[in-house]
């Protein structure tokens, strides 16, 4: 898998672009931020809703297995606290993730862990 | 990940980015993949942020994550975001906010707030510098006109270095996830073969296919690495795609 070991020698490719696989083209959402903020990702929220759950519980499986007994007491503590904790959030975002968990039926609680994703994985 | 901000012979900016996520996060033997990143891949969206019918800005998401790692203001700036390890890391920026200390901003919405109300890159460059915020950050900002390209490196309070194009002495500037006056660690080496590449292309290359190639390097592409985009910011436009890594592959 390694194929080398550090420190590595690239390989500049050259052809890379365009990639042959149109499929990898990402496609594109439009926001419409004219809508009240708990409307504005509902129609994705409800498409990626499943996707979203599988993803947040591996987050959290390894985040608890990862880290310390302070992960795993942060991440119980916005479970348990998540529903009154948009009150503590900056708006629009406190009512965009409102939004998000009611079309995706996840808890306010987990849509907020998923958005703190990076500030948990900087350690 | 790598962001690269390159201006080519004529002035004109472009900035690109692989965003890698997912270390150590489940590494599956048979597959040779990071579960997390493999789930993330199908997460992967661009996203155009209207108001009046009209673009504001355009940006990448993981779907269900409403902050913002990588955009552009179309004809104003482009910004990407790769993270910043520290030991005093958003971890402890998360326990103050759970506390009530709130004065410091989520990273995500940080960016988020930046591309709708920063109306020119110096502005946008001031906000990302002076704003306290939960966890460290490296932020690549390129702007519309010749010179404008920096890297910031953050620490949660304040900006603790502002590293310019003009500084570097080069036509690009491109950042990994470690501080540029440091050495990165020897085993997570992407900045030199990154450099490498962006040498070998030159400067009369410079535009989506030369930099999408150095970014298709490995080790700059890893078996981390979700995606590629590519902006360019006179012309507003965000190209966004999925990378793989075949084997033989490093992990990170």
């Amino acid at each position: 898998v390694q194929g080398q070991v550090p420190p590595f020698k690239e390989t500049c490719v050259t052809n890379a672009y365009p990639p042959s696989e149109k499929s990898h083209l990402v496609p594109t959402y439009v926001l419409n931020l004219d809508l009240p903020p708990t409307q504005r990702w509902q129609n994705l929220a409800k498409d990626k809703g499943s996707q979203i759950k599988t993803l947040l519980k591996k987050f959290i499986e390894f985040a608890e297995d990862f880290g310390n007994g302070t992960v795993n007491t942060i991440i119980n503590y916005l479970n348990k606290q998540g529903d009154s904790m948009d009150t503590t959030l900056p708006q629009p975002y406190a009512d965009e993730m409102r939004g998000i968990a009611t079309a995706s039926g996840l808890g306010l609680g987990e849509v907020i862990i998923y958005n703190l994703f990076y500030e948990v994985f900087t350690v | 990940c790598t962001s690269i901000v390159a201006e080519d012979n004529a002035g004109k900016l472009f900035h690109a980015r692989n965003l890698d996520f997912g270390l150590f996060l489940g590494w599956d033997i048979k597959n040779h993949t990071w579960e997390i990143t493999e789930a993330l891949r199908p997460m992967i969206l661009n996203v155009d942020y209207q108001k009046g019918g009209k673009t504001v800005f355009k940006a990448v998401h993981y779907a269900g994550y409403i902050g913002i790692l990588t955009a552009i203001k179309p004809g104003v700036f482009t910004l990407s975001m790769n993270e910043r390890f520290d030991l005093n890391g958003g971890f402890i920026g998360i326990i103050e906010w759970i506390l009530g200390l709130r004065s410091g901003q989520w990273m995500g919405f940080l960016t988020r707030d930046t591309l709708l109300y920063s109306n020119s890159y110096e502005e946008a460059k001031k906000n990302l510098t002076m704003t306290q915020m939960l966890a460290p950050a490296y932020f690549i900002v390129g702007g519309n006109s010749t010179g404008q390209g920096c890297v910031i490196t953050r620490d949660r309070n304040k900006a603790v270095d502002v590293w310019n194009m003009a500084d570097a002495g080069k036509w690009y500037i491109l950042e990994t996830n470690y501080d540029h006056w440091k050495s990165p660690l020897f085993i997570d080496d992407r900045r030199t073969p990154a450099n490498r590449c962006m040498q070998n292309m030159t400067q009369n290359n410079v535009g989506w296919p030369g930099i999408f190639n150095v970014l298709s390097s490995k080790p700059v592409l890893n078996k981390l690495t979700t995606y590629t985009a590519l902006m360019q910011v006179d012309a507003g436009t965000l190209e966004t795609w999925l990378q793989y890594c075949p084997d033989p592959c490093w992990p990170f």
